[in-house]
């Protein structure tokens, strides 16, 4: 696709999180994936961006980049998970649905999202500790009371990680 | 050792 030349990984979650958007747009979301496969550093750039984007005050904004967070699980294999399964990006997830953080201020919508994706994840990934650790520390905190009914599709099958190319 | 101080400065968030 010749208009996909120069996109970078911020151009391509920019577009496709833009609150304009009437619904999600894979194209864009599929770009911003491929991108990250593409770069050295893309899981790590990738994830910093996507907490941002999950931290709107715009619901549909913080919805649509969850899709995208999503979608990259699935698509931009074992280096993208090792970045989902730090700390350092499971904290931007908690504090969406903490009270002590943001949760006061972010949509029952949003907060589902993230607590189902997080327990999609305990099932789907279990050699990534540090995602149990932060689901059960939400469970020991109250903040989730029962383990989230995960639809069927939403099985989280690892693909075989990719081999970053050489610019 | 780059990924291994990593690892030690990563930490879950206080509640």
């Amino acid at each position: 696709m010749a208009e996909a030349e120069g996109e970078s990984l911020e151009s391509w979650l920019n577009k496709a999180t833009n609150p304009s958007n009437r619904q999600e747009d894979w194209e864009y979301i599929i770009g911003f994936c491929d991108q990250i496969n593409k770069e050295l550093e893309g899981p790590q750039i990738a994830v910093r961006l996507l907490a941002h984007k999950i931290h709107s005050p715009q619901e549909w904004e913080a919805v649509q980049a969850l899709m995208v967070l999503e979608a990259c699980m699935k698509n931009c294999g074992r280096r993208f998970h090792n970045e989902v399964g730090k700390f350092r990006f499971l904290n931007e997830l908690i504090k969406v649905v903490s009270p002590k953080y943001l949760g006061d201020r972010v949509s029952e919508k949003v907060k589902t999202k993230v607590i189902e994706l997080l327990y999609s994840w305990t099932l789907a990934l279990p050699e990534e500790s540090k995602i149990k650790d932060a689901y059960h520390m939400l469970k020991r905190q109250g903040i989730v009371h029962s383990d989230p009914p995960i639809p069927m599709d939403w099985t989280l099958i690892p693909s075989p990680p990719p081999r970053p190319k050489n610019p | 050792l780059g990924e291994e101080s990593e690892e030690r400065d990563d930490h879950l968030l206080p509640m």
